[in-house]
This record gives structure tokens, C-alpha cells and sequence, in this order.
């Protein structure tokens, strides 16, 4: 199928196991084509459907017999995303959508745990571009927004990430955070987040999450520690 | 310029191995 079929399919608000099948299809085409498909998948609007969808999938709630069915489709189109951004024109195009990186934040869901890592991990990635705009800032923003409308501490969704069972999303939250930290350049601000975090409880858990063995998740306890040891010494 | 690809995929595996945080 043509980018362009794609577009008219998603233009045709198609809903459920439709929809499904379409963005899962999406997905092997974003992997698999040459950048110039992605290129026009991006220009005809592809970018724009897919963050509407989720915007709108994420609004509604499920209903109980529909078999997580929307779930499935948000996460799909995270995966969409992921695959879309993986060359300079789609990453820049995402990055340049007012809408792109609110809702990646507004998918950090710990009852959605599968999706949560896809979730973090991207917005690690985002966190760490080299680009002159400090997109680690803007994921910050996004994540305290998000907090703010729900009434919660910034930091809870990814603590409760770091709750569940697993193992593949507490390194995913790790990852997050320590990739938000590693980019702010204030060493004031790193110790301030450091901190808010510990006060929320992460000190504390990382007692027992350090007991798993598991070489992904361990390499982020390194990291964090590691950072955590050189600001002292530098304060 | 627009070509590259893999971008995401290199941050990824550079965020997992630690490598992205050695900079210091």
C-alpha cells in the first residue's frame, strides 16, 4: 500500500479492530519503506492523523467488553510513531508538532505497562537529541503539565511505573529519569530533581529494585548513582 | 541530509548500554 492509501484509510476514521489492523500495518510499512515513503506519509498528513487518533483514543473511555481494543490501538500508534521517527525528516517533523510531545507524556500510563516502556523509552530518546532547543526542557514541561491537570506530583506516574512488576519498565522509568537529569546543565536543578524524586519515595524503593538481577535495569541504577555521586562532589 | 536513518534506534540502544550518559 501507497503512504497516501494509509492517509486516505485514516482520513475514513476508521474505529476498533479496523483501526487496529490499519495502524499495525502502518507500523511494518514506516519500518520497512524507504525514508522517501515516510517523507510522504508525513507530508500528506499521516503525522497529524496519528496524533489525532491518539488524542482521541486517549480521550475516550473504553468500554469493559471491547477488549482493551483502544488500548491496543494507542500503543500501535506509539509504535507508528517510534518507526516514524526514526529518520531526521520524521523526527523533526514530530518534534516541530505542538502536539507531538504532550501526548507522548500523556501516554505515561502504569496500568498500561507494555505501552509505558515503548512510552519512556521514547521520551528518553527525545530527551537526549542534541538539539538547540533543549528538548529535554519541553518533555519536562509536558510531564509537569500533565501532573498539574491531574493534581498529582510531577514525578508519580514514572514512581509508579517503578512499582510494578516489570522488570522492563522499571529500567524504562530509570531511563527517563536519568535522561532528564543527565541534560539539565544546572547542577542546583539536578540535585533539586534528584531530590523531589527521593522525597517521593524513589531513595527508598531503589532498596529493593537494586536486588533484581537484570543487566538492563542495573546499567541504569549505575548511571543514576554514578551521577548523583559526581554532583555531590562537585557541590 | 533528510536520509538518515536508524536515529531513534541509536538512542535507544545508546540510552540501554549506558553509553549516552558517559559524557562527562
Amino acid at each position: 500500500k501507497s503512504a497516501l492509501v494509509y492517509i486516505q484509510e485514516l482520513k475514513a476514521d476508521l474505529k476498533d479492530t479496523q483501526l487496529l489492523s490499519c495502524l499495525e500495518s502502518l507500523r511494518v510499512s514506516l519500518n520497512n519503506n524507504p525514508v522517501s515513503w515516510v517523507q510522504t506519509f508525513g507530508d500528506g498528513d499521516g503525522l497529524d492523523l496519528l496524533l489525532k487518533f491518539l488524542r482521541k483514543l486517549q480521550d475516550e473511555r473504553e468500554e469493559p467488553l471491547n477488549g482493551g481494543i483502544g488500548v491496543k490501538c494507542q500503543h500501535e500508534i506509539i509504535r507508528c510513531l517510534k518507526a516514524f521517527m526514526n529518520n531526521k525528516h520524521g523526527l523533526k517533523a514530530m518534534l516541530m508538532s505542538a502536539e507531538g510531545i504532550p501526548l507522548l507524556v500523556r501516554s505515561i500510563n502504569p496500568d498500561v505497562q507494555h505501552m509505558m516502556v515503548d512510552v519512556v523509552r521514547l521520551l528518553s530518546a527525545i530527551c537526549i537529541l542534541d538539539h538547540p532547543d533543549n528538548i529535554h526542557e519541553r518533555v519536562l514541561e509536558c510531564i509537569t503539565e500533565q501532573a498539574e491537570e491531574h493534581d498529582i506530583e510531577r514525578f508519580q506516574p514514572l514512581l509508579s511505573g517503578m512499582q510494578k512488576n516489570s522488570i522492563t519498565l522499571k529500567a524504562g522509568c530509570m531511563q527517563l529519569i536519568n535522561a532528564l537529569i543527565s541534560r539539565v546543565e544546572e547542577l542546583d536543578f539536578r540535585i533539586h530533581l534528584r531530590s523531589e524524586l527521593s522525597r517521593l519515595g524513589l531513595r527508598d524503593m531503589l532498596k529493593d529494585v537494586r536486588a533484581i538481577e537484570n543487566e538492563e535495569l542495573k546499567v541504569q541504577l549505575q548511571v543514576f548513582d554514578e551521577q548523583a555521586d559526581e554532583d555531590t562532589e562537585d557541590l | 541530509d533528510g536520509d538518515e536513518t536508524g536515529i531513534m534506534d541509536g538512542l535507544l540502544e545508546a540510552l540501554q548500554s549506558g553509553a549516552a550518559f558517559r559524557r562527562k
